[in-house]
């Protein structure tokens, strides 16, 4: 089947849709062909972007490359016994169905729900974005505050870990989960050191990889409404500050893809 | 009783937690008897805030400044309505119990939670940040593309609507809900200025104030391993970018909390 890349992190607004997005149209500008699917089953703020896209797409007349789109709905009911029951089913059916693709992106809600719990136990690739900062860093493990080195995994990290403990115990292909850190600023000199050795430091000792983080860019957000991204966007034959932001956030897409070492690119 | 302020917005990442950590803090710093909540029971950002900070005086050997703590569980009943229940009778418990203080800041998780929705369903102020990016703006309300003018609220800010409504209809004091812009860039001008013109319609049609923004400032998230603000700082004598930039956060949170008219604060 397709690999599965599953954009997650319970911490809220940490960047995961906005990577889902560029990610998917990345894979897609490099041949690849590519699936969505939105399991933030309210705010579908993935959804939203790609349904922008197609409404913007007919308004001009003019077909924009889509990605084939999945979508799954949360069980309504009432027992959580019975709701799991009906999700496992329903991820089960979209897993039955995904034929032909080389990839699908699955972008994942904030928080905890039981259909993004079952997305992380299927993924080849798990990407994890975090902004440049302990609040966030928190949900991955937790910080002395004294000597600022990593005490312990927390919440997210202890979760991804028995994830992938789990797959080993089955004799199935390892998780591999790669930590991106989003929304980095060019300037917060001694917070960004801090936060980069601190992942560094629980990167090995939670068995993540640490990909080439993504800057703040008003680029990566501004064309929302319309569902485009920076890859709609011609080649600048000029050096204004805008497309140079928009040429190395180019760069910085390809750097992390190169990093993810996803099978279909690999040929 | 006191001042119930909600910090709420299903948008993950808004920064709610950030913001009701710092309002806590400036509040305590103007005289007022503050408690906390922190109703996102898993995560805990808030609760993990002061926790820091209780070690971080032991450790120093110094009391610093505390609100009064409370806490309140999540049901674990696997049936939602037998949850909703406990979760009821919990929510009830913890508005006898607050007393003889000015106010209350309580934070709620992103998404959708039913403790949260109590929370918001007794509030007295709403303050919903956002990031200055139509991501979060899908939020509150629909944007028109072509147009860039707002088409119809969704779903967090039909949430409250309807959440003033029925207090209205109660014939209870209104809701008096907030809307601050959060990590405001000194650039992106254009996005800045589409965001802020969709607010002001939004506001007028959904009927939210809209207060001074808070910008991008690392010091509102490096301190958090020790659990401290920029309101610990000592007032710094020099002129240094970093103390220009304490200075102006400073200022920043007066200016929120003057449009906040918090009864507490008109004496
Ligand atoms: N690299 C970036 N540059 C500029 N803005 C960004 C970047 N990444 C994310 N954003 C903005 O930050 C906010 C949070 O991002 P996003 O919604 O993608 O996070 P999320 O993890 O999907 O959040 P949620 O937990 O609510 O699903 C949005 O307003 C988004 O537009
Ligand atoms: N004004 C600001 N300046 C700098 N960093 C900020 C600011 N506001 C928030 N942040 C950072 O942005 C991230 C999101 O903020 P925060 O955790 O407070 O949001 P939240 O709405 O509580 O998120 P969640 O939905 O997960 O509860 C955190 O890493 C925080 O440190
Ligand atoms: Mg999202
Ligand atoms: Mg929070």
């Amino acid at each position: 089947g397709p690999h599965l890349l599953v954009v997650g992190n319970e911490k809220g607004g940490a960047g995961k849709s906005t990577l889902a997005v560029h990610l998917a149209f990345a894979l897609m500008k490099m041949g690849l062909t590519v699936g969505v699917l939105d399991l933030d089953v309210r705010q579908r703020s993935t959804d939203r972007y790609l349904d922008n896209r197609a409404r913007w797409a007919d308004r001009c007349g003019e077909p924009l490359p889509m990605p084939q789109r999945f979508t799954l709905s949360a069980s309504s009911a009432r027992n959580l016994d019975t709701a799991d029951a009906e999700e496992a089913e329903a991820w089960q059916g979209f897993r039955d169905s995904v034929k032909g693709l080389d990839i699908v992106v699955i972008d994942t809600p904030g928080g905890v729900t039981h259909l993004s719990n079952l997305a992380h136990g299927s993924a080849d690739t798990v990407v994890t974005p975090i902004n440049d900062s302990f609040v966030d860093f928190d949900l991955l493990g937790t910080i002395n505050p004294a000597t600022m080195k990593v005490e312990r995994p927390s919440l997210y990290g202890e979760m991804i870990w028995d994830a992938r403990k789990r797959r080993a115990a089955r004799d199935k292909k390892p998780i591999d989960w790669v930590v991106v850190r989003n929304r980095m600023s060019m300037l917060d000199a001694r917070n960004k050191r801090r936060v980069g050795e601190g992942l560094k430091e629980l990167s090995q000792r939670i068995g993540f990889r640490i990909a080439p983080g993504v800057c703040e860019r008003v680029i990566y957000r501004e064309l929302f409404p319309r569902g485009l991204t920076l890859l709609d966007m011609g080649q600048f034959p000029d050096d204004t500050p805008a497309s140079m932001s928009h040429v190395a956030a180019r760069q910085e897409l390809r750097d992390l893809l190169i990093v993810l070492k996803l099978p279909a690119l690999a040929g």
